[in-house]
């Protein structure tokens, strides 16, 4: 499966003083910028898949049933956040998250119920979880993909610092469908979401990267759903955000759209 | 008559000590009436952005931020915008030869965004903090009339994140941003493509201009570990003869800079000193050409090469993207500026330096159907 080799291999070339001042040829540039893509994209795909086991992992016998996702921190995803960040201290960091996420899964067959007595019923198929790396200019495949249908979205966010922490999640999204969201956390807590609607600057940034990029799959929002996380030591959690269409949206969910002045 | 004497002096003495009085609350009733005007003045033309934690006071009229409170301090702050006149070396006496490159940084005059004429960080040059309120750092408070915008301003407010969004130019942007639970205010830069119609390389700088006390000396960080201190004109280990007043003063900047006011060779700060920390989210370079004042160089763009090696300008047009016209790199990134008394301040910067450093990894997807499960 993927792995983090040749991200490791492009940051050591990059330690050259060339690949940190700048003094280096333009093609030179070049390649630094397609290794460190490349290296980059595999390394997110072992994290993503890391992420996706432990959550699959913790919805099964996980709290409140498991339907609504695992809780972190707590209920039965603990060993499983636990063991992610046990594994966060190995020196082989990334390597050791592979390694937790494969023994995520294997748990995850060991406490299937087939008699189905159990709690929470078991996610049949993988989630698709994808990394976005424009997130400074409001464009992320699949959250504006999925908003743009009027889907919800689920945010797996992990934190690599070893101790709690409090931030401001910013999705992208499109507003085509609708303006109304709610969002909640891994207890199925209620958040206060905000809709915030994307600054000029950044519009003229996405005209230019689309031009420069006719070929970028990445597509760009024309907002974004800020929402406050409470995220765990080395560990991580789930939210959900769903729109809210109608009678929903006219009683009044949490999302507030950021009245904007000159 | 002896009574009669000390009687009548007893009055006078009463008189003086009441005329004294009345003369105070005078004077008082005066400065509540200054200060009422200032304060409808400033009213009327302030926008205030407040996350609870930190309050930001924006002049509607120029558009620019005037104060930050929070943290148990307050100060006078002016982010905006700067650029340096790339040197071509073609002038041996102005530059010595020595052009501006990919390997050098050698100005040749600085401009404020909104100026059309140089200001330079020679002496007698004035910020433009000291051109609009008049007085050293952070004198009057006024406006002078005819003072003119100098970005346009919008602001949105909502409940997690408040924003102030700022266009000096089309190609020089900031946002300035709270965020609910935060005493961190996030400052987002966006620089770019630098404009060479009038045939001059830029180096463009953010200019954090603030009414501290700090004198000659700022702190920055070495490699993200502890904090040295930097003096103006000044090294430590030799006689320095400085012939760049504003390159010779710049230093690495890999996490952080902060102004300490009155702080002393130790960094130890006399009660009520205020310390304001600029913390980077890259490696960038930085410096405090006067009193009150950080800067920190953000995008460059020069038009010959510095003859160091590279063999090319610093010039990004050829950037190898799939048509050649392409206008130009933009840079955006993100400073995060911490007030606080200089004696509580180390612990939030380290801490914000730490999670700007590690930031949280995120992953999309859309919510798992379970089997059987009705959504």
């Amino acid at each position: 499966g993927p792995n983090t080799e040749s991200l490791e291999e492009a940051v050591s070339l990059l330690q050259h003083h060339d690949g940190i001042t700048g003094t280096a040829k333009q093609h030179v540039v070049n390649d630094y910028h397609r290794r460190v893509h490349a290296g980059l994209k595999e390394a997110q795909a072992v994290v993503a898949s890391a992420l996706e086991r432990l959550i699959r992992g913790a919805t099964v016998g996980g709290t409140a049933g498991g339907t609504t996702g695992p809780a972190a921190g707590g209920g039965s995803a603990a060993p499983a956040a636990r063991r992610l960040a046990m594994a966060q201290e190995g020196p082989a960091g990334l390597h050791a998250v592979q390694h937790a996420g494969r023994e995520a899964a294997a748990e995850q067959e060991e406490r299937v119920d087939p008699t189905g007595s159990g709690g929470g019923n078991p996610i049949d198929s993988p989630i698709p979880l994808e990394s976005c790396d424009w997130l400074n200019i409001t464009a992320c495949n699949a959250t504006v993909h999925l908003s743009s249908r009027g889907q919800g979205m689920l945010v797996a966010a992990y934190n690599p610092l070893a101790w709690s922490r409090e931030t401001v999640v910013r999705v992208p999204v499109s507003t085509a469908v609708t303006c109304m969201w709610k969002a909640s956390g891994p207890e199925g807590e209620d958040l206060p979401v905000q809709l915030l609607p994307v600054p000029n600057t950044t519009l003229a940034l996405q005209q230019l990267m689309a031009a420069v990029n006719a070929t970028c799959p990445t597509t760009f929002g024309d907002a974004e759903l800020a929402f406050v996380a409470q995220l765990p030591p080395l560990g991580y959690a789930t939210f959900f955000l769903e729109p809210q269409s109608g009678a929903a949206a006219r009683a009044g969910s949490s999302s507030d759209d950021g009245s904007s002045r000159e | 008559q002896k009574q009669e004497a000390g009687q009548s002096a007893t009055q006078a003495a009463d008189a003086r000590e009441a005329a004294a009085e009345a003369a105070e609350v005078a004077a008082e009733e005066e400065e509540v009436q200054q200060g009422w005007l200032e304060n409808e003045e400033k009213n009327e033309h302030t926008a205030v952005l407040d996350s609870g934690l930190v309050r930001l006071e924006f002049d509607t009229r120029t558009g620019l931020l005037r104060s930050v409170h929070g943290g148990g301090a307050s100060a006078r702050l002016a982010p905006t915008f700067a650029w340096y006149n790339s040197s071509d070396g073609l002038d041996s006496d102005e530059n010595r030869g020595q052009g501006s490159g990919a390997y050098v940084f050698r100005p040749n005059g600085r401009y404020d965004l909104s100026a059309t004429h140089e200001t330079s960080a020679a002496p007698g040059w004035r910020s433009l903090w000291e051109r609009l309120w008049g007085g050293g750092g952070g004198g009057g408070g006024r406006v002078p009339a005819g003072a003119g915008p100098v970005a346009r301003l919008e602001i949105v407010e909502g409940v997690n994140v408040w924003e102030a969004r700022q266009t000096f130019a089309d190609w020089a942007t900031l946002v300035t941003r709270l965020h609910r639970g935060q005493a961190a205010v996030e400052v987002e830069w966006t620089v770019g493509p630098i404009p060479i119609d009038d045939g001059l390389g830029k180096e463009v700088v953010l200019v954090y201009d603030s009414d501290l006390g700090s004198g000659a000396q700022f702190w920055s960080d070495s490699n993200g570990r502890e904090m040295l201190r930097r003096v103006r004109d000044f090294r430590p280990t030799w006689e320095l003869n400085q012939t760049e007043p504003a390159a010779g003063n710049y230093y690495p900047l890999t996490a952080a800079m902060y102004l300490l006011e009155g702080g002393d060779a130790g960094g130890a700060a006399a009660e009520g000193a205020r310390q304001l920390a600029v913390l980077t989210d890259r490696a960038q370079g930085g410096a405090s050409l006067r009193s009150g004042q950080m800067e920190v160089m953000l995008h460059r763009r020069t038009l010959r090469d510095d003859l160091r090696g590279v063999d090319e300008a610093l010039n990004e047009t050829a950037c190898g993207c799939r048509n050649c016209d392409c206008p130009g790199l933009v840079a955006r990134g993100r400073h995060w500026l911490l007030l606080a008394p200089a004696r509580e301040a180390a612990r939030p910067r380290r801490t914000a330096q730490q999670e700007l450093n590690d930031p949280p990894v995120l992953a999309f997807g859309p919510i798992p159907r379970q089997i059987g499960a009705s959504s």
